[in-house]
């Protein structure tokens, strides 16, 4: 096709489609390196604050980083969760596709995997992410969050929370919704 | 999060991933975006996908090997990817998230739910820059 070399991506993250494309039609990169180079750019960037350190903190405050990484030639795969302390999480991602027989990686296990693997170890707060659990544990009593079936009650108090002993288990399939920016 | 598939000059298809998660997610959450099958897939005979939104709603149904394997039985992009968000807004009707895919011959499209329109970047030989395509949802 006229149309190849292409690159596609969620959200109007233009500078990582710009990276990954030139990474393959004017660097001599594969397929491979193009997806990589353009999530780099995103963890980068920070986009939308959806996407690198620095934001959207878990109930402890701590930002932790998912990445994915797939060889659709040889159905190569390398992929980390929970991944704490390292910013570079597509590249840690493609270490455990290029350097172990594994698929996926999680949570101090992948860090020291990374730290083995020569990435350099940094704190992942940014002066925003604090602000915002701060304001989420002190002004918002910790709403909203994803617990449910527990006590105290979770849509109206924080932890620490226990398996509510005294109400029914209820499986509700109703979504919140939640910021537009706020996303997997 | 970023979803990325990239197809080459030779027909090798790759894809990816990168993502913070949802925000005050208890400790220890897996996204779907680092879920393969769920936050993307690929084949080289086929195309690949992406998804993008709420994970935790989104991995039950593992829309991106769903929407290849669509495009495997002859459905567009497009409607490989709304197939796949069809099957998910059938128990969550109000869930937010999106599924892009692009097949080996270069065609993209989406599909998306719980949002006004889902915006994905494109970038292909003989542009100068990246163009936006936005999409209505459903």
């Amino acid at each position: 096709s006229d149309s190849l070399p292409i690159v596609v991506n969620t959200w109007p993250f233009v500078n990582a489609t710009r990276n990954a494309f030139n990474k393959m039609q004017n660097q001599g990169g594969t397929c491979v390196d193009g997806v990589e180079v353009g999530c780099r750019t995103c963890e980068d960037e920070q986009c939308d604050g959806s996407v690198g350190w620095g934001g959207h903190p878990d109930e402890s405050s701590e930002t932790t980083l998912d990445s994915l990484i797939i060889d659709a030639k040889t159905m190569s795969v390398g992929a980390v969760a929970n991944l704490h302390r390292i910013k570079n999480a597509v590249g840690v991602a493609r270490a455990v596709m290029n350097y172990t027989r594994h698929s996926i990686l999680v949570g101090e296990s992948a860090t020291k995997f990374a730290l083995d693997m020569g990435f350099e170890q940094t704190d992942l707060h940014s002066n925003q992410s604090i602000e915002q659990w701060k304001n989420w544990l002190d002004n918002l009593s910790c709403q909203p969050n994803f617990r449910r079936n527990v006590s105290p009650d979770p849509s109206k108090s924080c932890g620490p929370y226990t398996p509510d002993k005294f109400g029914t288990t209820s499986f509700d399939i109703e979504t919140k919704k939640r910021p537009i920016k706020e996303h997997d | 999060t970023i979803g990325m598939i990239a197809l080459d000059s030779n027909g090798n298809l790759a894809a990816a991933t990168s993502t913070n998660g949802l925000q005050f997610r208890i400790p220890g959450r897996v996204s779907d975006s680092a879920l393969i099958g769920s936050g993307a897939f690929a084949d080289n005979e086929v195309g690949g996908a992406c998804a993008t939104g709420d994970g935790d709603v989104m991995q039950r149904f593992v829309p991106s090997y769903n929407t290849v394997e669509a495009m495997r039985r002859g459905s567009s992009p497009e409607e490989a990817a709304l197939d796949s968000i069809k099957r998910i807004a059938k128990f969550y009707p109000n869930f937010t998230g999106a599924v892009l895919a692009l097949d080996r011959n270069g065609r993209h499209g989406a599909a998306c739910n719980g949002m006004d329109k889902f915006p994905y970047s494109v970038m292909q030989n003989g542009w100068t820059d990246p163009q936006i395509f936005e999409i209505p949802c459903l």
